[in-house]
């Protein structure tokens, strides 16, 4: 999946 | 990781426990809107269908399955515990969930960055944080004596919001890191939500007096 794609946030 | 994240993150978690706390230990939800509590537990069941398919880091991983262990929980202490169960105000939570979640799911399928089933289906949960905690704040209003531990946990939910718009201010500036104009809309009406509740909030603190929202 794309790095910028990923959701890191809660 | 930032510190306006982190201490938004921290406060969330805070105001999850301060709620089971005061539900498992008191054995009442009284003043707890069972409505607000299974939005969230839809929020975060939508949301972080992700665990399944990416991995970020251990603290994400954790976090998402206390978010959803803990508002689970509570959801199930209201409904099925038998004491808990009992001292729920079923007439005064009133609020309807369709109001809430057919808006937010039709939103999600004219409004979003991919159409893909997880997409939408975070779109979706995205939308429906904003505004679960309305069922919240209108039984808060009605039932005119707040007691401590609920005040302490729209406190709380409210200063998560507030911290987490610091902190995509901060991930802006700092790593050039651009989040989703839908998600920023989300955020900012989730967090004027709490302008009001925070206002009388500050007052009752600030006199020492009790809080009290005015009917």
């Amino acid at each position: 999946i794309d790095q910028k794609d990923q959701k890191d946030e809660l | 990781m930032n510190i306006f994240r982190l201490a938004g993150d921290m406060t969330h978690l805070a105001s999850v426990l301060v709620l089971l706390l005061k539900i498992h230990t008191i054995k009442s939800c009284a003043g707890v809107s069972l409505k607000t509590q299974e939005l969230y537990a839809l929020v975060f069941a939508t949301r972080y269908l992700d665990i399944f398919t990416d991995f970020i880091s251990v603290y994400n991983t954790v976090m998402k399955l206390i978010f959803l262990g803990s508002s689970f929980s509570i959801v199930w202490y209201i409904r099925r515990h038998k004491i808990v169960r009992r001292s729920y105000d079923k007439e005064q939570d009133t609020f309807r969930h369709y109001f809430l979640v057919l808006p937010c799911l039709l939103l999600a399928l004219l409004i979003h960055e991919k159409f893909t089933v997880k997409e939408l289906l975070w779109t979706f949960s995205i939308y429906l944080e904003a505004v679960a905690i309305l069922p919240q704040l209108v039984l808060l209003q009605r039932t005119r004596n707040i007691d401590n531990l609920t005040g302490q946990y729209v406190f709380l939910l409210g200063a998560y919001r507030s911290l987490y718009i610091l902190n995509w201010i901060y991930r802006y500036f700092t790593e050039r890191h651009f989040v989703h104009w839908i998600t920023w809309i989300a955020g900012l009406v989730q967090t004027l939500l709490y302008a009001d509740f925070f206002y009388y909030y500050f007052e009752s603190w600030k006199n020492n007096v009790k809080l009290q929202l005015p009917a």
